[in-house]
């Protein structure tokens, strides 16, 4: 994974993108 | 460096289970809502669509290499969903996933994800080599068509997915990588995105609504 770009910050997860925090 | 991808993947899923793990059980039984049934109906529902896209697509005699290539797929989906769900439980401190667990696009988009890897791996033609001359390329974005997902929503998922399954190899990082860049440049702005849906309702909250402005422009 050195090379590929995390965008999500650091209390971002799945639950948030699926609007279930 | 194919070969290396299918062995890769066959180690990762070797010892993964066609059916939700005793882990994944106990995380369905704490929701709200148990969504244990509609998951295995969702698998099985998809599994006879994906069979039957993929005979479309290559020729009915490649029906069988198709199912097994599903059923790899349903693998390391259910692998990558408990890593998923560990990796939340910490991070918020929670154990009922309910909401998320009973989400269908959540669902499809990790399964097209996971089934993106497997026909990845494999390569994009299965069809090569035998002589046919249509010849269907299978590569991202034909799961989207197949599952009737939006690229929008299969976006989500992606990075997650990596950060759950760190046995991933490079080339398939790289892979997925790619599908990201091809949504976020075009697929995602395509006629019927959630985009639109999602950019006009966060202009309506900051109220700046525009009637006289097509969504799409």
């Amino acid at each position: 994974t050195q090379d590929y770009h995390f965008g999500l910050e650091e209390g971002e997860g799945i639950s948030e993108l699926f609007d279930c925090d | 460096a194919a070969m290396n991808n299918i062995q890769q993947l066959i180690m990762i899923l070797n010892s993964a289970t066609d059916k939700p793990s005793d882990t994944l059980i106990v995380y369905f039984n704490n929701c709200t809502v148990n969504p244990k049934d509609s998951i295995l109906k969702r698998v099985e529902n998809l599994e006879h669509i994906f069979k039957k896209k993929f005979a479309e697509a290559v020729g009915p005699a490649w029906a069988e290499i198709g199912s097994q290539r599903y059923k790899l797929g349903v693998r390391l989906y259910y692998r990558v969903m408990e890593s998923m769900l560990k990796s939340e439980e910490e991070r918020l401190s929670v154990q009922n996933f309910s909401k998320l667990l009973n989400d269908n696009i959540f669902h499809t988009s990790l399964l097209a994800c996971a089934v993106e890897v497997v026909m990845a791996t494999y390569g994009r033609n299965a069809s090569q080599g035998n002589g046919t001359s249509a010849e269907t390329d299978l590569s991202f974005p034909w799961i989207l068509s197949v599952f009737d997902l939006k690229a929008f929503d299969f976006y989500k998922v992606i990075e997650s997915f990596i950060k759950a399954e760190p046995s991933l190899t490079r080339e398939m990082i790289k892979h997925l990588e790619r599908c990201e860049h091809r949504i976020m440049e075009s697929l995602a702005w395509q006629s019927g995105s959630p985009l639109f849906d999602l950019i006009r309702q966060s202009k309506e909250r900051e109220g700046q609504t525009d009637q006289s402005e097509p969504s799409s422009t």
